[in-house]
C-alpha cells in the first residue's frame, strides 16, 4: 500500500 | 554494566502502556547518553520513537553501548508487578543475555527481581529526517483522546485539516458525519489547557482512527500532546515524558491506492 511505502522511504534505512 | 534506576516505577508502566499495543518486540539501545527504541509496528505503518535520557534517571550507568532485544508483552508484564510507589532498576552485564527489573519498595522492606531473557532481534536502523512542518499544533492529550475516540465511531479515518484560527478532525462513515472545531487559545494563562496552532501553510490529512487510538495510550504521560503535520509525510504526535525524554509515533497519511 502506499502508506506503508510512504514511511518506508521516509525513514530510509541508514 | 548499565544499571538504570527510577525513583518512580509509574513512568516506565506507562510507557510500556503507551507502546504495547503497537510492538511486540523492539531493541532498546542503551549508551552513555540514554536509552533509545525506534520501532515499526508489524503493518510498517507506523513507527515509535522513545527516548530517555540519562540523566533523567536517578542514577545511570551504561560502561558499554549495548542492543537489548526485549518482548514488550514480558516486559508490561513484569512492569505489572511493581507497585505503584516502588523504585524500579534495570540492569545488565556486558553481552547479556538476560536483563534483571529490580523494584523496591519506599521503605525498603521488599524487594522483588525478575529476570527476563533477551530475544535476538534483526537490527533495523531507521533514520528519521529533519523535516520543518507546515503546522504544529499543541493541545491537552485528554481532548486529543477524546476526540480520537468519540471521531472512532463513525468512520476509520479521521481527517485533520489545520488553519491558523485552530484545527478541525472530522470522520464520515455510513452512519453520518462528525466534526469538531478547536479554536486556538487567546490567552494561554493554563498551559495545560493551552490549544496552540503554529502554522505556515494550512495542512489537511487523513489517518487511520486505529493507529491514532494507539497513540493515544500515551495520554497518561503528559497533559498536553504536540502533532506536527505537512503535506505527504508522516504526522508526528509528540508526548513528553517529564523530564527524562518524549516518545515520538510517526503515522503515514491515508492515501487513496
Amino acid at each position: 500500500k502506499k502508506s506503508q511505502k510512504l514511511l518506508d522511504t521516509y525513514f530510509k534505512t541508514k | 554494566m548499565f544499571e538504570a534506576r527510577l525513583t518512580q516505577s509509574a513512568i516506565l508502566k506507562k510507557v510500556l502502556d503507551a507502546v504495547k499495543d503497537l510492538l511486540s518486540e523492539a531493541t532498546f539501545e542503551c549508551s552513555d547518553s540514554g536509552i533509545q527504541v525506534q520501532a515499526m509496528d508489524n503493518a510498517h505503518v507506523s513507527l515509535v520513537s522513545l527516548n530517555l535520557r540519562s540523566d533523567g534517571f536517578d542514577k545511570y550507568r551504561c560502561d558499554r553501548n549495548l542492543s537489548m532485544g526485549m518482548s514488550i508483552s514480558c516486559m508490561s508484564k513484569i512492569l505489572r508487578c511493581a507497585g505503584a510507589e516502588d523504585t524500579v532498576t534495570l540492569r545488565a552485564w556486558d553481552s547479556p543475555e538476560s536483563i534483571v527489573f529490580i523494584f523496591e519498595s519506599p521503605n525498603k522492606d521488599k524487594l522483588a527481581e525478575y529476570e527476563m531473557k533477551l530475544i535476538n532481534m534483526d537490527q533495523e536502523h531507521l533514520g528519521i529526517p529533519e523535516t520543518s512542518y507546515s503546522c504544529v499544533v499543541k493541545m491537552p492529550s485528554a481532548e486529543f483522546t477524546r476526540i480520537c475516540r468519540d471521531l472512532s465511531q463513525f468512520g476509520e479515518s479521521i481527517t485533520f485539516a489545520c488553519t491558523k484560527e485552530g484545527i478541525k478532525f472530522s470522520a464520515s462513515g455510513d452512519y453520518g458525519s462528525a466534526n469538531i472545531k478547536l479554536a486556538q487559545t487567546a490567552d494561554a494563562d493554563n498551559e495545560e489547557e493551552a490549544i496552540i496552532v503554529n502554522m505556515q501553510e494550512p495542512v489537511k490529512l487523513t489517518f487511520s482512527c486505529r493507529y491514532l487510538n494507539c497513540f493515544v495510550k500515551a495520554g497518561p504521560l503528559c497533559n498536553q500532546v504536540q502533532l506536527s503535520m505537512s503535506d505527504d509525510v508522516p504526522l508526528v504526535c509528540e508526548y513528553k515524558i517529564g523530564d527524562i525524554g518524549h516518545i515520538r509515533y510517526y503515522l503515514a497519511p491515508k492515501i487513496d491506492d
